[in-house]
């Protein structure tokens, strides 16, 4: 596995707070967890009715779903296995077939 | 070869690196390649220079890739891009009249350390590799790392977040080995353009404040023509402005830098997608994605050789 398979079962999560509360609320939660901003690049630019892409480590998923459930804020996850989306990106090939 | 060289898959540092050197053995009279100095790890920074040889005073456009280690497609359109343009040279008026007229100075690889790291450790690295002796974090985020309003609003002082700007503006050996080049040749250089990814945005300064650019109108209308452009190869659209409205507030930024130097023309893409692959744009997408961008480079650049 690419990476040691150190990303089976993450997950990214794309999170739409729609009001200046959901912000403030979405904010205190991830700014409690250990999540990878992809979009904004940190918890202090977010601002309401833009997208924020987090990548949370898998035994975080279950608990971020909940408290968002519980906040009733919107929430999708667009990549529910980051190693599978990591080995087809690039996947094992040889050097051969990059030439 | 250079021929049998696989544009539409990502490649390592060391694949990006010998293709390098391959593409200016195959092509003297177009490539040049030079070093601008060491990363923090000792790695090279290399840069190719493209345009056909003449007088040394030619207007230049520099365009850097892979600023942000983890945004894989940006090494990709800079290989794309000289491919392209070697090839199309000799049957695209377009392009030749560009390369004759410019040089192109193609930084594929900026952050090299964060690069290699992103292929070796840790898929979605973003910043660079220095060590903070105070800290157990690394890596100080190359775009927040500028002198230019260095360390305030949209930067963090906390080396352990992915947008720390540093202990001192230029204090990441890529950063300061850009600005120098840059400096020492400001007045040639008409057009700086960064390769980031992903929102599908074409962003210009300033990105540190709410205000309006000096020569906001012809900015304006090259990122128009641009986006018009890139739109034209596949419907996919991107939008354009501002840093600072478009995206949101950031200081220490490169394309504010090179604005503030002089250099009258600085963009930021952002390339594909807009949040479904994020970072792990999958390879069948690096053709559409670069051919589409090669159009949008293509119309800043023409825009740099009409008057405005």
């Amino acid at each position: 596995y690419l990476y040691n398979n150190r990303y089976a079962g993450d997950q990214v999560f794309r999170i739409t707070p729609n009001n200046y509360e959901e912000v403030q609320v979405l904010k205190q939660i991830l700014g409690h967890m250990k999540v990878d901003f992809w979009q904004p690049n940190s918890a202090s630019l977010i601002c309401h009715n833009a997208t924020v892409d987090v990548h949370v480590k898998h035994n975080d998923t279950h608990t971020l779903c909940a408290r968002l459930n519980q906040e009733r804020i919107a929430y999708r996850v667009f990549i529910s296995n980051l190693q599978k989306e990591i080995e087809k990106q690039t996947g094992y090939r040889s050097s051969r077939k990059r030439r | 070869s250079t021929a049998q060289y696989n544009y539409e898959v990502y490649h390592s540092l060391e694949e990006i690196q010998s293709w390098m050197f391959e593409m200016n053995r195959t092509h003297p009279k177009l490539v040049d390649v030079f070093s601008v100095g060491k990363s923090y790890e000792g790695r090279p920074l290399h840069v190719l220079q493209l345009g056909k040889r003449s007088h040394p005073q030619k207007k230049a456009v520099w365009i850097d890739c892979g600023v942000h280690a983890r945004e894989w497609i940006g090494p990709a359109f800079c290989q794309w891009f000289v491919k392209e343009a070697i090839n199309s040279y000799q049957y695209d008026s377009a392009m030749r009249r560009l390369l004759n007229h410019l040089n192109f100075y193609i930084m594929p690889v900026f952050n090299v350390d964060g690069y290699h790291f992103s292929w070796t450790k840790d898929r979605f690295w973003r910043k660079t590799r220095s060590k903070n002796h105070k800290f157990h974090c690394r890596g100080v985020d190359a775009n927040r790392n500028w002198k230019v309003k260095w360390c305030e609003e949209g930067a963090s002082s906390h080396p352990c977040d992915d947008t720390y700007c540093g202990p001192f503006p230029e204090s990441e050996p890529e950063v300061k080995a850009v600005a120098k080049f840059l400096r020492k040749r400001k007045k040639r250089v008409k057009a700086y353009i960064s390769i980031h990814a992903y929102a599908q945005m074409l962003l210009y300064p300033y990105s540190y404040k709410y205000a309006t650019i000096p020569n906001f109108n012809c900015v304006e209308s090259a990122a128009h023509n641009a986006v018009t452009a890139l739109y034209s190869a596949y419907g996919e659209r991107y939008r354009y402005g501002p840093a600072s409205t478009t995206l949101y507030v950031s200081s220490g930024s490169s394309i504010d830098w090179a604005y503030r130097n002089g250099i009258q023309y600085a963009f930021a893409f952002e390339l594909r997608d807009t949040g479904h692959f994020g970072f792990l744009l999958p390879e069948s997408l690096i053709n559409p994605t670069c051919t589409e961008t090669m159009k949008a480079v293509k119309a800043i650049a023409s825009s740099l050789l009409n008057k405005c």
